[in-house]
């Protein structure tokens, strides 16, 4: 149980890394344990997140920005996933804070993930939806219910216009 | 293993029986503020077994069913099938491919499904322990909620992945 | 005391039932006193918010969409400006959530409050900085520092790319 | 009332002494993740008297000096200036202008000015109560935090505001 806990925090500490500089553009993170009291119970372990995006110094992690947080929590989700797959991933709208440049980088970490989870995205922006094999388009009728529509890249110019 | 097909019928906005095919791979839900995407993660939630009210950001069960409009009456039921590939067993379940399926009715019935055979909650919540559900399905202005967590309660998270 | 807030509550729950209906292009919204126990108290007197989308029933807070939450929030904030005026108001992102068509309503709103407060506005929506007088481009330098420049409507373009 | 000017000297990543113009109207702020926009907002709450290490996203005020980088040294302090048009007296300081000065430095003295004269913290946050800072200075991520709170704590904020 213990050795099992230790061996895949291992593994994903060392893809967080990687997967953070990815999609950070540069810059350095890890993982820690912390221990609280001299126990060997795993109900004493902590883990503590380190950030330093690009440029900057290390600090804490209640200075980052609000884009650098959402795409510091996807680095991690992504290195879980890089080692202990799911076969699906359901993700609303988490690239919301995200500017342009980061958008096209999370939009590749999720183009790299693809072959091992499947994904379903929640997003308003066109930059993630590029690498979409399907499309749904949701409306509100004018009966109060949701209308579907699947939807093909070029449509979404028209049938979309609400997209970032 | 991966989703195939999502129904959903009189689950929060989706009066009418509303089917999304997934494909593996990427798949993108778009559209206005207050249409219904938010809906479709919650139905995805739902019908794996979540309890949560606060995940399905309702106060009772029967916030879960289509309430009706002005041009439309309210639902008596919610109803949401999710079948799954499952050639690979991922989910202990001996068959090839899996449906889900849950339903409350306005005066309070819950019913579960697999593949036709009706179960309990429980058998539901068994079966898709493997699904990482609790991290795998982030919700709207979650998603940098493990930032905040205590580094204890990150090891639990952490736990559930592992 | 429990005069003047009664006064100043009434005058902000019925703009609030206004400003939440041009916002939303419609629907209805209230604000409701309770009171918990019998006795006059402030202290036990409590604000209650009920929102009703257009074209949807009357239903819990809970039940709100992301944009429809933030929207729901802007409005309430801008009756109590409209009530009682403060010199100036920060908003950093309080857009984000929002999709085109909500983005134009909310900035027309702003356009409305204008002349009796000052808004300082954090935005990545270029929607929403159609209506400002002046703007400030901040960018991160190679040396950690932030650097500012002073733009104007039409540089937009070239000099933040970034903006949705 | 109205701001006419924000000095930010170290304070956050505005290490170089940065001063915006602030016209009656709407000044938008603009740029990508991490350049420093929200450190803007942090930097007039600050100057305003905001203790609240959560509000000001930090741990300890040595966090609010900038700390360098590859490129560049740390800073040894870090002040805010903000300068107000105050003709009308809405603050209640006998002067047409007023400028609020807060400065901290690295081994911890903090100091406080208005209009040059040095004060106490509880001075700045007296003179500027009337400008209602706790709920017209809305932080990244919170605007939806008034749909959240109990009925009281919403009267109380309402009581601020009235
Ligand atoms: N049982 C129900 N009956 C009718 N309408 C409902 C029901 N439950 C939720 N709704 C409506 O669904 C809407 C919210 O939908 P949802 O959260 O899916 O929107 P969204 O597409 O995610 O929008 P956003 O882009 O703003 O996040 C609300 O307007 C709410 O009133
Ligand atoms: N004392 C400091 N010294 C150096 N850098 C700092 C200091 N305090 C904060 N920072 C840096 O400021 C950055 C955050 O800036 P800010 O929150 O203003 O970004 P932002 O422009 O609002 O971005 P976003 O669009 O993502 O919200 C972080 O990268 C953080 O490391
Ligand atoms: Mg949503
Ligand atoms: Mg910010």
């Amino acid at each position: 149980m213990r050795a099992n806990f230790e061996q895949t925090f291992g593994a994903v500490a060392r893809e967080f890394a990687l997967t953070f500089q990815i999609m950070f553009g540069g810059g350095s993170a890890s993982l820690e344990l912390t221990k609280t009291g001299d126990g060997g119970a795993l109900d004493d372990i902590g883990i503590e997140i380190n950030a330093r995006p690009p440029g900057k110094r290390q600090q804490n992690l209640a200075l980052l920005s609000g884009g650098e947080r959402s795409l510091t929590a996807a680095a991690l989700l992504f290195a879980i996933l890089k080692v202990k797959p799911t076969p699906f991933c359901v993700l609303d709208e988490v690239d919301a804070a995200l500017d342009e440049a980061n958008v096209a980088r999370f939009r590749a970490a999720l183009d790299d993930l693809r072959s091992t989870s499947q994904f379903v995205v929640v997003t308003h922006n066109r930059g993630t939806i590029e690498i979409a094999d399907s499309i749904y388009g949701v409306s509100m009728g004018d009966d109060s219910a949701s209308r579907v529509l699947s939807l093909r890249l070029d449509e979404l110019i028209t049938v979309a216009p609400h997209l970032r | 293993m991966h989703l195939k097909r999502l129904e959903i019928h009189g689950f929060k906005t989706f009066a009418s029986r509303t089917t999304f095919e997934f494909r593996p791979g990427v798949s993108a839900i778009v559209g206005p503020n207050g249409s219904g995407k938010s809906n479709v993660v919650d139905a995805i939630r739902w019908v794996l077994g979540e309890q949560s009210q606060a995940m399905l950001r309702s106060r009772k069960s029967e916030d879960l069913i289509f309430g009706g409009g002005s041009k439309r009456a309210a639902s008596g039921f919610a109803e949401v099938s999710l079948t799954i590939d499952n050639s690979d067993r991922t989910l202990p379940v001996a068959f090839d491919t899996v449906t889900i399926t849950r339903r409350v009715t306005r005066s309070g019935d819950h019913e579960y499904f697999i593949n036709r055979a009706k179960v309990r909650l429980r058998d539901i919540q068994e079966a898709t322990a493997t699904l990482g559900g609790s991290y795998t399905i982030i919700n709207q202005g979650l998603v940098d909620n493990v930032l905040d967590l205590r580094p204890e309660e990150r090891r639990r998270l952490f736990e559930d992945a592992a």
